[in-house]
């Protein structure tokens, strides 16, 4: 596939078995390749160890995007909304990020914005028990904007300074459902200034070079989203796709998920990731 | 129609005016590229290519030495891109799509990783067999983990009209089998197991399916993965495979625009079929695999 010359045939194919088996997509390993060949000379590319370590540094480089902690006192409530295809472990991120905010000191509440799959509700409720937050609910079917606009209005009545807002889960492919989420974050604006203050997509570390497509579809569609989850890390797949994601959207990958429990999220590292994705 | 992968590779071969070995190394390169990014396998791709090569060579290089003196039906560009489709095909072939039953009351496990669509399409097969093959199903809810898990088959059952077998137990191995057990009596013949999502590297849960399988014997035993699922397809299924010996497969949110190029690869790696797919959340969105619809999806 990389067609220069300069680089030894054998060392190239480990290295083309290591990125393409993490998901790093032929594109981005291209680019990866062409930047380190500009800037490394010959005879250091000749080196394995160089090369790698070269490339290593290449992907730090690229997920090293500023992420500081949220600036909750921007939103009166902050809100903070929930996207990305469907069983990718959105309501699951909040139970375990709600738990960690109100460990913090803070005052959350979830919305219940998943109004379509069967028990998505009832799903949510465990969570906001097992993170001890109230979950704001509308009727069943209801439209989830107003389930969103409700619960920031129940946060500003009770003095809660934070609201997680759930969504179904949705193919970025399905028009209709687009439509329904640039909805959704229209009638959060109207809830209190600013909102949605954070939009983060959940992606699924096993998820294939599909993932490129999502981040690209949701984040044209909302005019922008402002941080990624990459979840089920804790499995086999590497989650390399960010890698590209990252490049081409600027977009910081804020937690990765770790497990099923509710402890199970933590702020992203890009050297930690880089590690994992070499070992 | 083709990838831009695919779309290059018959370019490089209708440019020459004859056709050697490393014209067919240049046109591979760009399938190779193609199939990367449509997710499949980076050994099964390497394997895939091989096979096509073999038979280029010798096919392409006639037909193309042929061409130069007289006009051909087929052109040698579009000779290979059809050895690249018959190939794609005859790996994801034989259609199999049956079901087993052979007991009194049959079983089907559905297994996979969290979040892969097992809970949705367990009611989605409950409601196939049912109006298409005439079985009365029972679905029963396996997942003592997940918040609501037996609540969102109860929904789904419901919806139905398919009874749901659950306990508040706490134990998938008792459930499964005093499910059997109820089956019978409710004069049900196909009890569908709906399992937990879990890791392939998860070895208590892992050792949890094998217990079940040992104490109910499924006849059948389904993997279901995700479509847009990468690299890690390989890894997953053959480690599914090798602790329960899997029946087949479904692949999932195919209604998406994810190649499903892990198709492919898993199809290849554990010789097992895939049965079915799922086009989509609503209950009458199952339907049975066909290679040849996946193969233009992989081709691009
Ligand atoms: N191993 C692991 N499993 C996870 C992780 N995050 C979520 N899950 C599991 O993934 C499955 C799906 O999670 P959900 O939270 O229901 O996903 P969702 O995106 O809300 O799904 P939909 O609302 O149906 O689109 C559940 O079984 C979760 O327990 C993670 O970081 N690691
Ligand atoms: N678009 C689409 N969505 C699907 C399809 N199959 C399942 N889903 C959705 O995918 C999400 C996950 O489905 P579940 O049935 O909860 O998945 P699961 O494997 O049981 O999840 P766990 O039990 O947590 O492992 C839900 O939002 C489903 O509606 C499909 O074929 N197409
Ligand atoms: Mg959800
Ligand atoms: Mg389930």
């Amino acid at each position: 596939i990389f067609g220069r010359q300069v680089i030894e045939p054998d060392v190239l194919e480990e290295l083309e078995e290591v990125l393409f088996t993490a998901d790093i997509g032929v594109k981005t390993a291209q680019a990866l390749l062409d930047r380190v060949q500009d800037k490394v000379s010959t005879k250091k590319l000749s080196d394995p160890k160089r090369l790698f370590s070269e490339i290593k540094q290449e992907i730090e480089n690229i997920l090293a995007l500023p992420s500081e902690d949220f600036d909750i006192s921007r939103g009166n409530p902050f809100v903070i909304m929930m996207i990305g295809v469907n069983g990718t472990g959105k309501t699951t991120t909040i139970g375990k990020l709600a738990s960690q905010l109100k460990e913090a000191g803070h005052n959350v509440l979830m919305a219940a914005g998943d109004t379509f799959r069967a028990a998505a509700v009832e799903q949510l409720a465990v969570w906001g028990e097992r993170a001890g937050c109230d979950v704001i609910r509308g009727a069943e079917g209801a439209d989830p904007g107003a389930v969103v606009f409700d619960a920031i209005q129940a946060a500003k009545a009770r003095d809660a300074d934070i609201v997680i807002a759930d969504t179904a889960g949705r193919l970025h492919t399905k028009v209709p459902l687009m439509e329904e989420l640039k909805k959704i974050k229209r009638v959060a604006a109207k809830g209190t200034t600013g909102a949605p203050h954070e939009i983060l997509l959940v992606l699924d570390a096993t998820t294939g070079q599909n993932a490129i497509n999502q981040a690209k579809i949701f984040s044209e569609a909302l005019d922008g989203i402002t941080g990624i989850v990459l979840t089920k890390l804790d499995g086999t797949a590497k989650g390399g796709v960010i890698v590209g994601i990252t490049d081409e959207l600027k977009v910081p990958v804020r937690f990765i998920g770790i497990g099923e429990g509710v402890q199970d999220l933590r702020r992203f590292k890009p050297r930690e990731f880089v590690q994992a994705l070499f070992s | 129609t083709l990838s831009k992968g695919f779309r290059a590779a018959k370019r490089k071969l209708s440019g020459v005016a004859e056709i050697h070995e490393d014209d067919i190394d240049e046109a591979l390169r760009e399938v190779r590229m193609s199939l990367l990014e449509a997710d499949v396998d980076f050994k099964v791709t390497k394997n895939f290519l091989n096979r096509v090569r073999e038979k280029a060579v010798g096919e392409v290089v006639r037909l193309s030495a042929k061409a130069k003196n007289r006009k051909v039906k087929v052109t040698p560009a579009e000779h290979f891109i059809s050895i690249c489709k018959q190939e794609l095909e005859h790996l994801m072939g034989p259609v199999d799509t049956s079901l087993n039953y052979e007991r009194h009351v049959s079983a089907i496990m559905m297994v996979g990783l969290q979040g892969s669509g097992k809970t949705t399409t367990a009611a989605k097969l409950a409601r196939f067999i049912r109006d298409f093959q005439a079985r009365k199903p029972i679905l029963v809810a396996a997942d003592v983990y997940r918040p609501a898990a037996i609540d969102q088959l109860k929904v789904l059952g419901e919806r139905l009209g398919v009874p749901v077998y659950y306990e508040d137990s706490g134990d998938p191995i008792g459930i499964c089998s005093r499910a059997l057990e109820t089956a019978k009596d409710k004069g049900c013949d196909t009890a569908i197991f709906d399992t937990a999502g879990r890791l392939a590297i998860d070895d208590t849960l892992m050792n949890e399916l094998e217990k079940i399988q040992e104490k109910t014997s499924p006849e059948n035993i389904l993997l279901v993965s995700d479509a847009m699922i990468g690299q890690d397809a390989v890894r997953t299924a053959s480690e599914f495979n090798r602790r329960l010996e899997l029946t087949g497969f479904i692949l999932t949110k195919l209604d998406g625009d994810a190649r499903g190029g892990a198709a492919l690869s898993i199809k290849e790696v554990t010789g097992r079929p895939i049965k079915f797919i799922g086009m989509g959340e609503g209950l009458d969105q199952l339907e049975e695999f066909r290679p040849d619809g996946l193969a233009s999806r992989i081709l691009g």
